[in-house]
């Protein structure tokens, strides 16, 4: 049976573990190893979230924001990166029929991160503020059963926090895109982990052979807002490798009442 | 209210930009800021279909029809607002993230947000050295009427200032900041309550990343000929 076109959010059934924790590479892991459940080194991760998240929810180490708990966790400056540098894995269905397309995007990961999908490796850059579309059409699974391994590194320059704070720690943060609270500042504590993770959703998104890109809606106004024109672009893009005859449509309703929509 | 449909061609293996013909809606209800006026949301689909295929893809997103002004007042230097040509007094509230451990539910973003406009506010910013902030944010900022403030992610005790004093030339790959404000910007801008994009806190970026900034954010040509004539302005 084909999936249906459109999106499904992952935000359930991920593992996370320490990557030195793992003793299988991502290859493994998205094959003939994956993990088979919750058990050591293996947790049940918060995605999405970030790494401190998924240990506070695991009850590895205490609520940061209670007391003096942030006190009791690591700072990334005394463990190094490798401490919050983390495997999260899941699985999903997803079975193509013919010309349908699957892309598995990433709305948000801090810092940057190793993608493996059925045994097969894709590198996302880095940037915090970035999202990443991977077309995944080709190595999806015939029988549609799907493993997904994501390898979740810290940012570049986490910096260390000097003994009497300060706005943004020791400043090495400004060096990466990513946000810059984290080193602490007059209003919080620093965050032990960097925001490390998979911190926005993840989806993936089954479409045809055409896929509309990023809509761009603008209104101009006239005759004091009596006359406005609404101007829509998208780009467009044709996977297939036949010139797709397209019939594009735009539709502007509003909602009366629950479901009902004027047209 | 509007229905529009376009037959084209798109060429195997390319990816190409699209503007509809403009839609036309004659006093249409206006998104306001909360407190001076409703949140009127519309639903804007865009669907395509294939020949010989059917349904290939579709998006939809909720837009308001609004017009949003500011300048720097030369008297006060104070930023001043106008909405659907109102003034507008502004009542602020600072905003980094609605969690430390990026926990960021809708359900957490709808009640911070209600919050807000309970208060009366009818602006939030999202102070540099937080988040560019999440659609859902956006979503009920839309929603409730609160005016969004977004600066991109540049603080001056990061990029300038400290003791000791930090890097002032800001992140160090230039490149990549612009990558992420670029698709930041491709990620919000549909939302009627983003209000203003700000490149840092306290202090402008690096030059060459302010000027890029300034310059993609500019108004667009077409809409700058259309204001000089004065028939209208840009949302």
């Amino acid at each position: 049976m084909a999936t249906v076109q459109g999106k499904t959010t992952l935000d359930s059934g991920w593992f996370a573990a320490r990557f030195n924790e793992v003793h299988f590479n991502g290859t493994q892991l998205t094959t003939t190893n994956p993990p088979s459940g919750p058990i050591l080194p293996w947790m049940e991760a918060l995605v999405p979230g970030t790494v401190l998240g998924t240990l506070v929810k695991n009850k590895v180490v205490p609520d940061p924001f209670y007391g003096l708990g942030n006190e009791a966790i690591l700072d990334i400056a005394d463990s190094g990166r490798d401490y919050y540098t983390f495997w999260f894995f899941t699985t999903f269905h997803c079975k193509l029929s013919k010309n349908q397309h699957c892309d598995l995007n990433f709305r948000g990961i801090n810092y940057s991160a190793d993608v493996y999908l059925n045994g097969h490796k894709i590198v996302l850059p880095k940037g915090m503020f970035r999202r990443h579309s991977l077309d995944v059409t080709n190595i999806l699974h015939p029988d549609g059963n799907n493993l997904l391994a994501v390898l979740v590194h810290p940012p570049d320059h986490p910096g260390s926090i000097p003994p009497e704070g300060g706005q943004g720690g020791d400043h090495e943060i400004g060096k990466d895109v990513a946000t810059q609270y984290v080193q602490g500042w007059d209003w919080i504590a620093p965050i032990r982990d960097r925001n490390t993770g998979i911190w926005d959703e993840v989806s993936i998104v089954i479409t045809g052979p055409v896929k509309i890109i990023d809509p761009h809606l603008v209104s101009s106004f006239f005759d004091n807002y009596k006359r406005i024109y609404l101007h829509a672009t998208t780009e467009l893009e044709n996977r297939s490798s036949w010139t797709a005859e397209c019939s594009l449509s735009i539709h502007v309703t509003t909602e009366l009442e629950g479901s009902i929509h004027l047209v | 209210e509007q229905l529009q449909t376009q037959n084209i061609s798109v060429p195997a293996k390319s990816r190409l930009q699209y503007t509809f013909p403009e839609l036309f809606f004659y006093k249409p209800d206006l998104w306001w800021p909360n407190g001076m006026g409703k949140q009127s949301l519309y639903n804007v689909s865009i669907n395509i279909d294939v020949k010989g295929f059917g349904e290939s893809d579709s998006w939809s997103q909720y837009f308001g029809f609004r017009k949003i002004e500011s300048h720097i007042d030369d008297a006060t230097g104070g930023r001043l607002f106008k909405v659907n040509g109102e003034p507008i007094f502004i009542r602020g509230g600072n905003w980094i993230l609605s969690d430390g451990l990026l926990r960021l539910s809708k359900k957490r973003y709808s009640t911070d947000i209600k919050f807000h406009a309970d208060m009366n506010f009818n602006m939030i910013r999202c102070w540099g050295g937080g988040l560019a902030e999440r659609p859902e944010f956006y979503h009920y900022c839309d929603y409730y009427g609160l005016l969004v403030w977004q600066e991109f992610w540049i603080t001056g005790d990061c990029d300038g200032r400290g003791i000791p004093v930090s890097n002032p030339n800001g992140p160090l790959d230039h490149d990549l900041f612009l990558f992420c404000a670029r698709d930041t910007v491709k990620l919000l801008r549909n939302h009627p309550s983003l209000a203003l994009w700000v490149g840092g806190n306290e202090q402008t970026p690096p030059k060459d990343i302010n000027d890029a900034l300034k310059n993609d954010l500019k108004l667009h040509p077409y809409f700058e000929h259309v204001n000089e004539k004065g028939k209208g302005g840009l949302s």
